[in-house]
């Protein structure tokens, strides 16, 4: 584990006060290897390592634990810190019906995770409706439809208007005039290189003015988290990040890249395929988590 | 004379960052240049052109054991069993599948073994009317088991050239799920000795380092005679492959660059090498 590597770093260098540099040096070798192993950016392990270093040098040694176990610690704290947040909270404004759109790459889990969190509003005496924007994708709209009508939310299905933008606007009359307080709004999948497909986003947000955009992403997604995060965010300014599929084993290194470039808290945490598989994020499960 | 060695480390610094950021992950990033530095010394060669071009013809010899293409047999039927994480791309790869097949004048059958995911009978649907490709399906819920018996049933019948099986998304980390696939391996082999033929592994080139978990987990539990790499038209590298070729040495069958029917390319180690570099 991570924490006997740094004890061997520490255990040659017994008998001192305090984590000096050269110890604490070597150490953050063996955490750059271990965040980027678990998938978070370069760049931002770079930045995180000389933060941890400030941190740690000439800090006391702690009498109860080991220097390697203070070591971790300190980067534990840090990367709690900087992923928590207290405000996991979604955005509802006191408008009906309140907008929320979720936008990211292919496959990372939107539509499933727009139905979650219609269902988990729904628990929140939430009155939800669910349009898919997704007119690209075979069976798009059928797939929101199936899971929406298992959670008995309403889904509104356009009758053959094609235009993404139209839709979502009858959207929202289906849902004011429905008497729903909220709007899931569920796009399809799309790169963040895709100049046409991310204007098109805009054309939705303008169009809706969601109180929440979500970007879904995959948790196992490497580098590349940054790159696409950053690049959705500069387009729509999103609200807050939803990292799904986090039931598997990877790291998850990305929720702290997608945090540090977005500087948007990660609101849930979709943990399976199930219509109940979300969670709000907690920091230090995926703290731990990255550090393995 | 120093200045040159201070190009040298810069050209490794470089090299590194470029290899990470590409998700070859830090330990196989720190290998390969080390095995980059051994053979420029033997070579004594110092300049950052040739240690790049070191580096990127070991890629590509890497890569060029994995470059081997599916071979159609003549008169026999060839089966492919389609398999993966949720949302990697296989279903979309099947309907590209069945074009490229039909392009080398095969028939193809599909048979809808995904009775689990909302809509993903009708998803393979489209692709099936898109491709003119006959489709065996049942009811959602119904044992994928059970579909996949049923086609074979009907790809004998119809002398099917090829029967590409649409799986559910799994994560390889379940284990019900993991036998679910053990046995329609078991009761493709039963309808059909040797099939499946193919047990295609479908990779999201946005997936770090647990791609490799990945690729060991499904080869352990099921077996996988290929691989697919899809999304590789957006700015992931998807470089985690060049680790599996090397460990595993699986057949990179394709790489996925789109969406639409015809983004479907056989694999090339000198261009995905060349694509990672660029
Ligand atoms: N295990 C697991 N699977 C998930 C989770 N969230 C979504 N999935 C699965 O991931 C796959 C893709 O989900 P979708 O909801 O279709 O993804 P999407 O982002 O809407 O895809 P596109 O619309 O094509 O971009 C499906 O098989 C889902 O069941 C999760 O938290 N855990
Ligand atoms: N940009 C791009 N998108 C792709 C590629 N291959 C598939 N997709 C998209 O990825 C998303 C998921 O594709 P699917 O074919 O549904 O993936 P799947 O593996 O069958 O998903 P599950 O059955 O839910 O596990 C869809 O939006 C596809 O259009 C590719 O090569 N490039
Ligand atoms: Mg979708
Ligand atoms: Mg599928």
């Amino acid at each position: 584990s991570l924490t006997d590597k740094l004890d061997n770093v520490f255990k040659t260098l017994k008998g001192r006060g305090i984590l000096d540099e050269e110890s604490v040096r070597i150490a953050l070798k063996d955490i750059r290897l271990a965040l980027l192993e678990a998938d978070v950016n370069f760049k931002i392990v770079k930045e995180f390592t000389e933060d941890v270093r400030t941190r740690a040098v000439g800090k006391e040694v702690l009498e109860s634990i080991t220097p390697g176990q203070q070591i971790v610690k300190i980067v534990h704290d840090r990367l709690v810190e900087l992923m928590g947040t207290e405000e996991s909270q979604l955005k509802l404004e006191n408008r009906f019906p309140s907008p929320i759109m979720l936008v990211g790459l292919q496959g990372c889990g939107k539509t499933t995770t727009a139905a979650k969190l219609a269902h988990l509003l729904q628990k929140r005496q939430r009155r939800t409706a669910l349009v898919s924007a997704d007119v690209y994708r075979p069976a798009a709209m059928e797939q929101l439809r199936v899971l929406g009508d298992k959670i008995g939310a309403g889904v509104y299905v356009p009758s053959d208007e094609k235009d993404p933008v139209k839709i979502c606007s009858s959207a929202m009359e289906y849902a004011k005039s429905g008497g729903y307080d909220t709007l899931i709004i569920d796009t399809a999948g799309r790169l963040h290189i895709d100049k046409e497909l991310m204007d098109e986003l805009k054309k939705i947000k303008r169009a809706v003015n969601p109180s929440e955009i979500l970007f879904v992403a995959d948790s196992m997604t490497g580098q590349d988290a940054v790159t696409v995060a950053e690049s959705f965010n500069q387009t729509l300014s999103i609200d807050g990040v939803v990292l799904t599929k986090v039931d598997g084993d990877a790291r998850g290194g990305a929720a702290l890249s997608l945090r540090k470039v977005t500087g948007k808290p990660i609101k849930f945490i979709g943990t399976g395929e199930k219509i109940d598989a979300i969670e709000a994020f907690h920091p230090e499960r995926m703290a731990s988590r990255i550090l393995g | 004379i120093s200045g040159e060695k201070v190009v040298s480390r810069d050209i490794f610094e470089d090299l590194e960052e470029i290899l990470i950021a590409a998700d070859l992950g830090p330990s196989f990033t720190f290998d390969l240049i080390e095995d980059m530095k051994e053979r420029a010394k033997r070579k004594e060669l110092q300049n950052p052109e040739s240690l790049k071009k070191i580096m990127v013809d070991n890629m590509t010899a890497i890569l060029k054991q994995s470059e081997s293409p599916i071979v159609l047999p003549s008169n026999k039927i060839f089966t492919i069993m389609v398999i993966g994480v949720n949302g990697t791309g296989k279903t979309t790869t099947i309907g590209k599948l069945a074009a490229f097949f039909k392009q080398q004048n095969a028939s193809v059958l599909f048979a809808a073994a995904d009775t689990f995911r909302a809509a993903a009978i009708e998803q393979l649907e489209i692709w099936s009317k898109r491709t003119e490709t006959p489709l065996i399906k049942q009811a959602m819920g119904a044992d994928p088991s059970a579909v996949v018996y049923d086609s074979i049933k009907a790809a004998k019948a119809r002398n099917t050239d090829v029967l590409i099986v649409d799986t559910a998304g799994r994560l390889h980390t379940k284990t019900n799920l993991m036998d679910e696939l053990k046995k329609i391996k078991r009761v493709m082999g039963k309808e059909l000795p040797g099939a499946p033929h193919e047990i295609l592994l479908v990779l999201d080139a946005t997936t770090g380092q647990n791609a490799l978990m990945q690729a060991q987990m499904f080869n352990a539990e099921i077996g996988i005679s290929g691989l697919v790499l899809t999304k590789l038209d957006g700015t992931a590298k998807g470089g985690i492959v060049v680790r599996i070729a090397k460990e595993m040495k699986t057949p990179i069958r394709f790489i996925g660059v789109g969406e639409k029917i015809d983004d479907l390319r056989p694999f090339n180690g000198r261009e995905f090498v060349e694509a990672l570099f660029a």
